[in-house]
């Protein structure tokens, strides 16, 4: 697969995850909600950074996406690692 | 089939690059 876009093996993780979480707080849609928040400012600051040329300390890290995300997935710790496998220096 | 709103599919599109730069990472 080219490295520019995503196989459709990583296409189909990514929607069954997203599916999954979508399950597991069905009774807790602000955790949903927040979640997409999460990877939507990281995709935002993503661009950001690739628009000014990657300046230094700007956009939210992988590290501080997990992080964000390890505090939403409290006690859901197969969530939080699968979550782990789709982040790029994680 | 799986009922996807418009910001569920954003989500998957954001997840599934970041496995993406995970694999070029990783290359």
């Amino acid at each position: 697969c080219p490295a520019s876009d995503p196989s459709p093996v990583e296409f189909d993780s990514a929607i069954s995850y997203v599916n999954k979480i979508k399950n597991r707080f069905l009774d807790h849609p602000e955790i949903y909600r927040s979640f997409l928040e999460i990877l939507h400012t990281y995709q935002k600051e993503q661009l950001d950074v690739k628009e000014s040329r990657g300046r230094p300390g700007s956009g939210m890290t992988e590290d501080e996406v997990f992080s964000k995300v390890a505090s939403l997935f409290k006690g859901q710790e197969d969530l939080l690692s699968e979550f782990g496998q789709f982040l790029p220096d994680a | 089939s799986y009922d996807f709103t418009p910001l569920d599919s954003s989500a998957v599109y954001v997840l599934s690059s970041m496995a993406r730069q995970r694999r070029a990472s990783l290359s």
